[in-house]
């Protein structure tokens, strides 16, 4: 037989190891929610990405005054008190055909235009927007483009379809929340690099992309970087 | 917390002299 006194060094030991056995049922249930949280945050922001990727490699390039060929591939930037926030990529992707037949001899049309940008009044969306029953042509080249863009995604015209609600936000100084989404492009070589190189000399040196330039011919390669924090 | 996610996507094509 025990003692009282072996009896309850014995309880305390089942006890300790009771609670021991609860916080390890408790961090494997925590573990496995955050496994989970990261799996669909994962799995939102790579069909988020894959759209971006599918309507940047279908753009459309026009060339409607001869010389300057124009890809239709943009970011409009949106201002927040006061800070220039480049969260709105704008895609001249048509039917998804448009790759096909560069340059196309003609201006893009606002319904073949792709937006992505967060979502208006909720900026936990990321939006993918088109504009099926818009009329008009847009010309990424105009000076009021982007007026134009921010017209097009304010107006009764745009047709919203969330891609993630899980986007992270971040908090402007004056309290503003907006989307933790940014897109940057880069084009090698640039515009401005093209329009300098005159003469041939210039024009067979440029940093073309995967070295591919001619005396009269270069290919040029616009990158779209999507940047995008989602919430686990 | 949160997770950040990084793409890139180009779109290549001819330009004339």
């Amino acid at each position: 037989a025990f003692t009282l006194l072996e009896l309850m060094i014995a309880l305390t030991v089942t006890s300790g190891l009771v609670v021991i056995l609860g916080g390890i049922m408790t961090a494997s249930a925590t573990a496995q929610r955050h496994t989970e949280g990261v799996a669909t945050a994962i799995s939102h922001g790579e069909t988020a990405l894959r759209r971006v990727r599918t309507a940047v490699g279908s753009a459309g390039v026009y060339e409607v005054s001869a010389g300057q060929r124009i890809c239709g591939i943009a970011v409009v930037p949106t201002t927040v008190e006061s800070t220039t926030l480049p969260d709105t990529l704008v895609v001249w992707t048509g039917d998804g055909s448009l790759a096909d037949g560069d340059p196309l001899e003609r201006l893009p049309l606002a319904s073949e235009l792709t937006v992505f940008a967060p979502g208006v009044g909720d900026a936990h969306r990321i939006d993918e927007i088109s504009f099926p029953s818009a009329t008009g042509e847009v010309d990424f080249a105009a000076a009021d483009f982007a007026a134009t863009i921010r017209a097009l995604v304010a107006s009764a015209d745009a047709v919203r379809t969330r891609l993630t609600d899980r986007l992270r936000r971040a908090e402007m100084p004056a309290g503003t929340m907006v989307g933790a989404l940014r897109f940057q492009i880069i084009a090698q070589p640039t515009d401005a690099e093209i329009a300098a190189a005159t003469d041939e000399a210039s024009w067979t040196a440029l940093n073309w992309a995967g070295g591919f330039g001619g005396s009269s011919t270069g290919l040029q390669e616009i990158s779209v970087t999507t940047e995008l924090q989602l919430h686990l | 917390g949160s997770l950040p996610l990084f793409g890139s996507a180009s779109r290549r094509y001819l330009v004339e002299r």
